[in-house]
């Protein structure tokens, strides 16, 4: 590969650093990757907290971002995703890229009033994006 | 998957993520035609579950009955124990329940105080309406929780007999006098280092709610005497004073597809996110395989 990237480089064209790191943009990730991004709430902004009593703030984070054309390893992608991304490249661009989506998440403990006046404590499944994937 | 697009679906459509006014820019067809309440059909079930409780549903319900702020207090204490500050449940090899329900008893209890000379200090007749229970949540153990009122003074400890006795409603709905069932046992309190007792009714309870008993119609009957036994004196302060009508906990496992699952999602989850996971079933004792090493490694 050394040798390849030599011969690349003699292929490339002289140019000033700037053009140069223009050329190797295309090798990089995007910019705005597919990444994991804070969301942040509070009940009371729900005007729930009168029936929700804990936890006051609630985090359930969120995916967003573009998704890389490689996207094998990084993001513990199926090939299915490299194959749709192919699709909508080379034949049929209403096929939609790949999107940027939670791929695990966490659980989150709720203390709520019922409606009888009972009170219960619930432990909820998938309430909290923990790390995102493209799909 | 069809569930997760559903989901991604209701999301959108649900409106918790996207301000209402961009609801325009909704797909026509996630667009709810104009009588169905916003997003309500589409919410997943979790959502659909808090966004039934939620205020805009408030007033349609039944009026709302305040908690019992000891209860809240409990309840809140609990919360602390079992979950951090953010809300993630805490790992810990005790919390097999995933759901904790506190019923305080019904307002039509009475309470029935007997003479303190004949010994029979206290008699409360409880009842408790479990309605909340779902079919899906198992019974891992139930606690009568007695508070005392701290302001009225009382001896530092208390040997106490307790009669439990369950009362069964015939067919024609009223309560017979018949018994059906009733236990006693004595236990020592020590009043002065704790505001709460915990009375563990378990194997008392557990036939009634196994068969998802919707009233429970109880007498608890308490007989204690100041310091420990050995000294067998009256007691001073009467104790219907100081004990508060006790709440009814139960500890439960939800064992429906939104309720977090510790012991499965841990194992499942992590190697094969795509691998549907297998639900612990309520029959498991969810404790019973915990240390057993079996030629796969420890069992979920």
């Amino acid at each position: 590969s050394r040798q390849r990237r030599a011969e690349n480089l003699k292929e490339v064209p002289a140019t000033t650093p700037y053009n140069l790191s223009e050329y190797f943009k295309q090798f990089l990730f995007p910019q705005n990757e597919c990444e994991l991004h804070n969301f942040r709430l509070s009940f009371s902004q729900l005007k729930w907290d009168k029936w929700i009593i804990a936890p006051h703030r609630y985090s359930p984070q969120y995916c967003k971002g573009d998704c890389p054309r490689v996207v094998r390893h990084r993001y513990g992608s199926p090939v299915h995703t490299m194959v749709q991304n192919l699709i909508y490249e080379k034949l049929d661009s209403s096929v939609p890229k790949p999107s940027c989506v939670p791929a695990e998440y966490s659980p989150l403990s709720v203390l709520t009033i019922e409606p009888d006046g009972s009170i219960v404590y619930k432990e909820y499944e998938d309430m909290i994006a923990t790390k995102c994937t493209c799909r | 998957s069809p569930r997760t697009r559903g989901r991604a679906a209701a999301d959108r459509a649900s409106g918790l993520l996207v301000a209402p006014e961009d609801s325009s820019e909704l797909n026509p067809l996630l667009r709810l035609p104009k009588g169905v309440r916003r997003s309500y059909a589409l919410l997943p079930p979790l959502l659909k579950v808090l966004a039934d409780r939620g205020p805009q549903n408030w007033q349609s319900e039944a009026p709302r009955l305040r908690p019992d702020s000891r209860a809240l207090r409990y309840m809140k204490r609990l919360y602390k124990m079992s979950a951090t500050k953010e809300g993630i449940p805490k790992a810990t090899k005790s919390h097999l329940y995933n759901t904790v329900r506190l019923f305080t008893p019904c307002s039509e209890c009475k309470h029935r105080l007997r003479d303190l000379t004949k010994g029979d200090v206290h008699s409360v007749d409880l009842l408790f309406n479990l309605d909340r229970v779902t079919a899906l949540e198992y019974l891992l153990k139930s606690v009568l929780l007695y508070s005392f009122d701290t302001s009225v003074p009382i001896s530092p400890s208390l040997a106490c007999m307790c009669h439990l006795s369950v009362k069964e409603q015939d067919s024609s709905g009223q309560v017979c006098p018949s018994v059906s069932h009733s236990i006693a046992f004595s236990l020592h309190l020590e009043v002065r280092k704790r505001k709460w007792v915990e009375i563990d009714v378990t194997s008392f309870l557990q036939p009634l709610i196994a068969t998802k008993r919707r009233n429970i119609h109880m007498a608890v009957n308490f007989t204690c005497l100041m310091g420990d036994a050995q000294h067998n004196t009256k007691l001073e302060n009467p104790l219907n004073m100081a004990l508060v009508p006790p709440s009814l906990l139960l500890y439960l496992n939800d064992t429906s597809e939104q309720a977090y699952h510790r012991w499965n999602s841990l194992r499942h989850t992590r190697k094969n996110p795509g691998r549907p996971r297998q639900r612990i079933s309520p029959w498991d004792d969810p404790m019973g395989d915990i240390g057993k090493e079996t030629s796969q490694g420890k069992r979920a």
